[in-house]
């Protein structure tokens, strides 16, 4: 059955609990783009011959493979974004420099990004409380005293 | 950590697309009847030793193949409700929502009864009306069990209860430690 | 606009033509 490798993408970022950020699964990532590949040509083929051939009874072939594609673009979509939530989170837990271990489970565009948004929060928090700004990731607990 | 904020799966009948939940919710197998034939496609169906998949096959679909075929004018499949919607079930339902071990009957009871409403039948209403009383039904157990258990193995309290029920459980033990923890000056 | 860069760098620019976009407002709760 199609979109297997889709969803186990899903399943190892659930047993991930509470947040935490599992290795980058770039193998599982490819194997997934290959199969939309295959999907999407096998259907070109299947279009052009309904049209051409006036094979209407491909239609629901042609449907579930679409299918199966939608499924493969929302997997890793929600795979990816999941992934920069964790990441984002981080950001707060550990701050702007991230531990070696959490770092070598991103890949290069994860650290990209990484890297942005501690500037846009960075010129988010200089914005606040005039011109000294204001560390909003500091005291995140109430102080013992 | 508390600074994860997941996207948290759609409400009723929606589903939200990029969320894991509702993604793992529409994993979901359905029992199906193909009502015509998919060319090329017969590997799919393991049992099929033809290049097609048959008219008439039964199969076990996911949630979300049998959405994105499903449709009313040109039928491609249909979809038959799983056991524990059906009449029988929905009766023992009525009796007593909370006898059922609603984790090995689902375990995503409420979310995929949400969802079989998207395919027409005529127990749809009744479908909805069981989903939803036996939420309220179940609901006071889950609520007094997740506020006195504190600092305790509460597996046993959790085993039976579906997907939904046990993220409810999760927030009412978070609220409850919270406000332990308030208590104590943390 | 960082998300969206990411989304295309590491995946979307690799699929289909027509499957090369992700609405981000589905990321919002309904």
């Amino acid at each position: 059955m199609f979109c297997e490798k889709a969803i186990e993408l899903i399943r190892e970022l659930q047993r991930a609990s509470d947040g935490q950020l599992p290795a980058f699964n770039e193998d599982g990532i490819r194997q997934v783009l290959e199969e939309m590949k295959a999907l999407y040509e096998q259907n070109q083929t299947d279009v052009n011959e309904a049209k051409s051939e006036g094979r209407s009874d491909l239609i629901p072939t042609i449907k579930f493979r679409h299918c199966c594609l939608l499924r493969n673009q929302r997997c890793i979509a929600a795979y990816l974004y999941d992934r920069l939530l964790r990441i984002r989170s981080l950001r707060w837990e550990y701050g702007s420099v991230l531990p070696t271990s959490i770092r070598f489970h991103m890949c290069a565009e994860e650290l990209e990004w990484f890297n942005q948004y501690k500037k846009s929060l960075a010129t988010y928090m200089r914005s606040l409380g005039g011109d000294e700004g204001l560390d909003v990731t500091q005291d995140m607990q109430p102080p013992k005293s | 950590t508390q600074s994860y904020l997941p996207v948290p799966p759609g409400v009723g009948m929606e589903e939200n697309f990029l969320s894991l939940d509702d993604i793992l919710l529409s994993q979901e197998k359905l029992p199906t009847r193909t009502e015509c034939v998919f060319p090329r496609l017969g590997f799919v169906e393991k049992t099929s030793d033809t290049r097609d998949i048959p008219e008439g096959t039964k199969m076990e679909m996911p949630l979300w193949l049998a959405k994105g075929l499903y449709d009313n004018k040109r039928r491609l499949v249909s979809v038959e409700q799983p056991k524990i919607y059906r009449q029988g079930w929905r009766t023992v339902f009525s009796a007593d929502p909370n006898v059922v071990d609603l984790h090995k009957m689902g375990p995503y009871y409420y979310g995929l009864g949400s969802q079989l409403l998207h395919f027409d039948s005529p127990e749809n209403p009744e479908i909805a009306q069981t989903v939803l009383q036996t939420y309220i039904g179940r609901f006071r157990r889950i609520m007094d069990s997740s506020q006195n258990a504190y600092n305790e193995d509460t597996s046993a309290l959790v085993e039976r209860l579906d997907v939904l029920e046990r993220s409810l459980f999760r927030t009412g033990q978070i609220g409850l430690n919270d406000f332990q923890r308030w208590e104590k000056g943390q | 606009a960082n998300t969206e860069t990411y989304l295309k760098s590491v995946a979307l620019k690799h699929m289909p033509p027509n499957l090369q976009a992700v609405d981000l407002g589905k990321s919002v709760q309904k």
